[in-house]
């Protein structure tokens, strides 16, 4: 049995039975595309397993990649020092060599949405990490910037499509130094709510969750579709 | 003149037989998320000469029935899958990410001699 086993696991892609200690959180879009492929199935016309219809592009695996990365900690926090500072690292290695990427999205899930203890307005700022972090230094040296924009909180996700990076990343592992996030409270005076800010961060802190959704299209599996007869 | 064939009772003949295939059986259930398990199906039965008319089966099953009829050192057509579909799987690896696959020719939809 183990030499069948070892033989449909290289079948999935994989080089020894996964292990996992805890599932990771399944989000919606992979449970949708899956159930939208099993209902598929089940009327006979036999779905089309190399584009994904629910994104729009080429592709027949679909990966959600955990962030692997770490927080920063600023020394004193005040209302002008970030709340947040994280590097986002994500691990692309099990993407094999001859599948194309297709997609890369990043996922920030800032916690739910709720529209009682609303927190206060935040500043997100998103940089790609391109020079290796010097050790003692506090912060990466942060490099191309992403996105800078402004989110009332609680927010649910927000998404940032980065298939050129994500592409860069793959084709030169070295390259993949993670992505830096700055998250700011910005102080709302005439709101006259005061937020303690500790508080506030710790618990955007506990609610941020990233995670990387990639697709890739494995040509050897992904015949170009022929030509349809006459 | 077509040899008679012996009529074989139609239960042995060449045709698809249910088999679900359950993750946990294998022990995979701790880390296929979907499916719990999935109807793979598998085809048996004999191919005897008269089958190969009518079943959905190919040319040279068909030669090959024939020729079995007059000298049975030809080994017989043999029954196989002639209709396969795929099926998508939900499961992690090892470094916790979660994987969303599809996978040709998994199941097994109908069965013919070739």
């Amino acid at each position: 049995f183990q030499l069948r086993e070892y033989v449909f696991l290289q079948f999935l892609g994989l080089d020894k039975v996964p292990s996992p200690q805890k599932f990771q959180p399944v989000p919606y879009i992979l449970k949708k595309i899956f159930q939208d492929q099993e209902a598929a199935a089940t009327t006979g016309v036999p779905p089309n397993m190399c584009y994904v219809k629910e994104l729009g592009v080429p592709g027949n695996v679909l990966r959600l990649l955990p962030d692997q990365g770490f927080f920063l900690y600023s020394k004193k926090l005040s209302q002008a020092s970030p709340c947040l500072q994280k590097l986002l690292y994500f691990n692309l290695s099990a993407i094999k060599e001859k599948e194309q990427l297709t997609m890369a999205q990043l996922g920030l899930d800032l916690g739910p949405r709720s529209y009682y203890n609303l927190g206060p307005e935040l500043e997100l700022a998103l940089f790609l990490v391109q020079e290796p972090h010097v050790w003692g230094q506090s912060t990466p040296t942060p490099g191309k910037i992403f996105a800078l924009q402004s989110v009332p909180w609680p927010q649910g996700a927000l998404y940032f499509n980065l298939p050129d990076v994500a592409k860069d990343w793959n084709d030169n592992p070295r390259k993949n130094l993670g992505l830096f996030l700055e998250i700011l409270v910005k102080e709302d005076r005439d709101s006259g709510v005061d937020f303690q800010l500790e508080d506030t961060c710790a618990r955007l802190r506990r609610s941020l969750h990233a995670s990387l959704l990639v697709v890739t299209f494995n040509p050897e599996q992904c015949p170009p579709s022929s030509r349809k007869r006459r | 003149a077509a040899v008679p064939a012996l009529r074989a009772s139609c239960k042995n003949l060449c045709h698809r037989h249910q088999l679900f295939i359950n993750f946990q059986d294998l022990g995979w259930h701790k880390w296929i998320i979907a499916p719990k398990g999935f109807m793979a199906n598998y085809c048996h039965g004999d191919c005897p000469f008269s089958l190969t008319t009518s079943l959905n089966s190919s040319n040279y099953a068909f030669m090959q029935a024939l020729m079995h009829t007059v000298d049975p050192e030809v080994p017989q057509a043999v029954c196989i899958p002639t209709k396969l579909s795929p099926i998508s799987m939900l499961y992690q690896d090892n470094d916790d990410n979660v994987i969303l696959r599809h996978y040709e020719d998994m199941v097994v939809d109908e069965c013919g001699c070739g």
